[in-house]
């Protein structure tokens, strides 16, 4: 399947950032 | 940290098994981009799992994916900039 990036895509937030 | 496995993704609940990829590609992408780390993991992560865990074995997979994330996020603030 094309990888199509999705500039909507949510952020990433590790988990050390989220404490 | 032990490298993910597919037995340990299907562990996880579905909600988790993002988290769990998000955790181990965020450090890989950061390492290439540091400023857009966040937004490159998360479009990384809309691809299918199993062709995730593939990515951390074959980190010229993984880069090309970043590559691409990164063009598409620059032309899109390119189009930004010049649309105001």
């Amino acid at each position: 399947k094309p990888f199509v990036p999705n500039i909507n895509a949510a952020e990433f937030i590790p988990g050390f950032l989220q404490k | 940290q032990e490298p993910l496995t597919a037995s340990m993704l299907a562990a996880a609940p579905l909600k988790e098994q993002k988290q769990l990829l998000g955790e181990r590609l965020y450090p890989l992408i950061q390492a290439l981009h540091p400023t857009l780390a966040g937004k490159i993991t998360g479009m990384l992560l809309e691809i299918d799992n199993s062709e995730l865990l593939h990515m951390f074995e074959s980190p010229e997979s993984l880069h090309s994916k970043v590559e691409e994330a990164v063009a598409v996020l620059q032309a899109h603030q390119v189009k930004e900039l010049t649309t105001k």
